[in-house]
């Protein structure tokens, strides 16, 4: 049969339940290995991090489209987690056969790295399942919310900078991402670099400020010994 | 990937732009 817009949605979302349904809510043992090989342990700030997060998105979720949904902003952001799980241990797996290190400690303890990945992942997760609702003020009156990007880094108070970083490496670490969701992937790529970036809060003029000084110093002799 | 336009270059990854290289 035709590919409809409605069928593909289906299917969408159909291949995101197939692969998150038997994944985990915690870190696998895999990972758990991974946290165990840092010199600082990061086991107890990242789950701490998707407890706090998960407050704050489903407050937001709630808000944003009324009380009786909350249920649906839990189920999402669980989904969404299981997908940050999953797509770290690939990352890491891929990096340590890159790199042939085992400890990732800085890594690990960073913590808008981990921002960063979760909101990526309940992006490809929200996505999925769309991101406009129609909410009903009074009986006549309906006004529509949207939930798409960038709202995600408003609730979780992530910098664009720092999840355009993650948006590469997330594509690459995660094979069943459908073509609608790499193209919606690099369509916030392109607003982020176009726009959002060079809004006035942003970390990128410190850096651009940082990079600029560090040209304008004469050349430092190399250190001795590395 | 077809359609998508790498960034990164080849045999970078998610350490480096992290500072963890």
């Amino acid at each position: 049969p035709p590919q409809t817009p409605v069928r593909t949605a289906m299917n969408t979302i159909q291949q995101l339940q197939m692969i998150l349904n038997t994944a985990d809510d915690k870190p696998s043992s895999t990972l758990e290995a991974y946290f165990n090989n840092c010199t600082v342990n990061p086991t107890n700030g990242i789950t701490n991090r998707v407890e706090y997060l998960g407050q704050k998105f489903q407050e937001n979720f709630a808000q944003a489209v009324g009380e009786g949904w909350a249920e649906i902003g839990s189920q999402r952001y669980k989904l969404g987690v299981r997908l940050y799980y999953r797509v770290m241990e690939s990352m890491l797996k891929s990096e340590e056969e890159r790199l042939s290190v085992h400890n990732f400690s800085k890594l690990l303890n960073d913590a808008t790295f981990h921002g960063s990945l979760l909101a990526c992942a309940v992006e490809v997760v929200m996505t999925t399942y769309g991101t406009t609702w129609n909410i009903t003020l009074t009986s006549d009156i309906q006004t529509e919310t949207d939930l798409s990007f960038p709202w995600i880094l408003r609730v979780f108070d992530i910098k664009a900078y720092e999840f355009y970083k993650v948006i590469e490496s997330f594509i690459k670490a995660e094979p069943t991402l459908s073509r609608e969701m790499i193209k919606h992937m690099e369509r916030c790529e392109h607003r982020i670099m176009e726009c959002i970036a060079w809004q006035m809060d942003s970390p990128l003029f410190d850096i651009l400020k940082q990079q600029k000084e560090q040209e304008d110093q004469p050349d430092q002799p190399e250190p001795t010994s590395t | 990937f077809q359609d998508y336009h790498f960034g990164l270059d080849e045999g970078e990854g998610i350490s480096e732009l992290f500072d963890c290289d």
